[in-house]
């Protein structure tokens, strides 16, 4: 939220389309716009309606340059729009940059993408750390058709207006989504998997706010599910996970928190990753794989990594040692990383690399999605 | 500073310069002293917003112009402030 929390008294708001761009047709602008202020009223209960002429409390415009509000626009990429918070005058007023290319698609900025985000702020909510978080302040294409805010978002939101009734009269419920969150698609996408584990006799992948589970020598049967509904107090966006099959625990990691797990059961609150040795300036885990034979466990940071002895469970000396340098082969950041038949498998972007820890080599390059079936 | 980057000169100055322009605009309070201090080359400030920058990514804080903070300086993004009080 924006210091002093600011937001509307009121539940009907008015919108003006007050200067079109060239770059889409009217018609496009206004479908954008509308979608993208009904991601909103559907998780409160708040209503948009449009006008035509006069002063609207969210004007819309695009604008080039210096255009009078001490926040010039820079030409193309670089700021593509700006909203203000709720108020008087300027207030809850979104502009966007028209130096830049606006889509409805992909090829180009996509405005209902841009204008969800900015409506957050004319609706009272500031940036975002989560970075799978509407509100996150870099541009993330989002499909419009389909479209549902994010877990943070609707925290966020709700936190100024409430949740929205289903219908006048029945009690007030929190806003759920009315379908399970879209399934990321890995078979035809660059991205790799956020986090992999094995938990039991089965192989976790994390991706966004779904996982999928297969047994390790079985194809068949591969099916997503939400990490709410498994994992309720991980919510999404998994960074990192091992498991120490000896001890039957899972660690899985967000942010500089870790919780434990005993198969799919949550072992008490969330822990701090400090506790494993880490610096204060490490914020997060990218990915973190159990090495049986040894009992140590190492944890990927950006393009290092940090050894910790399970046994005496502390970090060991002398780390972090740059990832590259020392696995032979391995290229780019390790998104995710799980020890499997005495290789461990190190997943960056859409390649796994099979690496021999006997031979200190890279002796495979598969497909990342070649795990879920793809 | 020259600790701060790691590139060859000329990138090194063309960075600079974009950083500079990206923490004056996203991470100072508007209307302040504090744009003037933020500019300052190699103060304790500018390493200061560059941590706040860091922090605020998720990237590895280190208050240096690193690949990984040039990459979000580079990405294209919404105009209001991460930190000032956008009003």
């Amino acid at each position: 939220l924006f210091p002093g929390e600011p937001k509307w008294k009121k539940n009907i708001l008015t919108y003006r389309i007050s200067k079109y761009t060239s770059s889409m047709t009217s018609a496009d602008v206004d479908k954008a716009i509308e979608m993208a202020l009904r991601a909103w009223s559907s998780a409160v209960p708040l209503n948009f309606v449009r006008i035509n002429s006069g002063e609207a409390d969210i004007m819309i415009s695009f604008e080039t340059g210096d255009h009078g509000d001490s926040y010039p626009f820079d030409g193309p990429r670089g700021t593509l729009a700006h909203a203000f918070a709720p108020g008087e005058g300027l207030g809850g007023d979104t502009h966007f940059d028209n130096a830049e290319k606006w889509t409805m698609g992909k090829n180009g900025f996509n405005l209902f993408t841009v204008a969800a985000h900015e409506f957050g702020h004319a609706l009272g909510l500031a940036h975002s750390t989560d970075s799978s978080a509407l509100m996150y302040p870099t541009y993330k294409y989002q499909n419009p058709y389909g479209f549902r805010l994010p877990k943070d978002d609707v925290k966020g939101i709700q936190a100024l207006y409430g949740p929205r009734k289903t219908f006048p009269g029945k009690p007030t419920v929190p806003h759920t989504p009315p379908h399970s969150p879209s399934i990321p698609d890995l078979c035809d996408s660059s991205s790799s998997f956020d986090a992999v584990t094995m938990l039991g006799k089965e192989l976790l992948f994390f991706k966004d706010r779904i996982f999928w589970r297969r047994q390790v020598h079985l194809m068949a049967g591969i099916r997503p599910s939400t990490i709410t509904s498994s994992f309720p107090q991980l919510m999404s966006n998994v960074d990192a996970a091992y498991e120490v099959a000896e001890r039957g625990t899972a660690y899985f990691f967000k942010g500089p928190h870790y919780w434990i797990t005993r198969g799919f059961q949550i072992q008490g609150p969330p822990r701090t990753i400090y506790e494993f040795g880490f610096p204060r300036y490490v914020q997060r885990i990218d990915a973190a794989v159990y090495l049986r034979d040894t009992q140590k466990t190492l944890f990927f940071v950006g393009d290092e990594y940090y050894s910790y002895d399970e046994r005496k469970r502390k970090m060991e000396k002398d780390y972090p040692k740059n990832t590259e340098e020392e696995f032979s082969g391995v290229n780019g950041q390790i998104d995710a990383a799980v020890e499997l038949n005495g290789y461990i498998y190190f997943f960056s972007g859409p390649k796994t690399y099979k690496y021999d820890t006997e031979k200190e080599d890279v002796v495979s390059v598969l497909k990342s999605s070649s795990w879920i079936g793809c | 500073a020259p600790s701060l980057f790691a590139a060859t000169p000329r990138t090194s100055r063309n960075n600079y310069h974009l950083l500079q322009a990206y923490l004056v605009k996203y991470y100072t309070k508007k209307g302040g002293h504090q744009i003037g201090e933020v500019v300052a080359r190699g103060s304790n400030s500018m390493v200061k917003k560059i941590k706040e920058l860091q922090a605020f990514f998720g990237l590895r804080v280190t208050g240096k112009l690193d690949q990984s903070t040039m990459d979000v300086i580079k990405r294209p993004r919404c105009g209001v402030p991460d930190v000032a009080n956008y009003r």
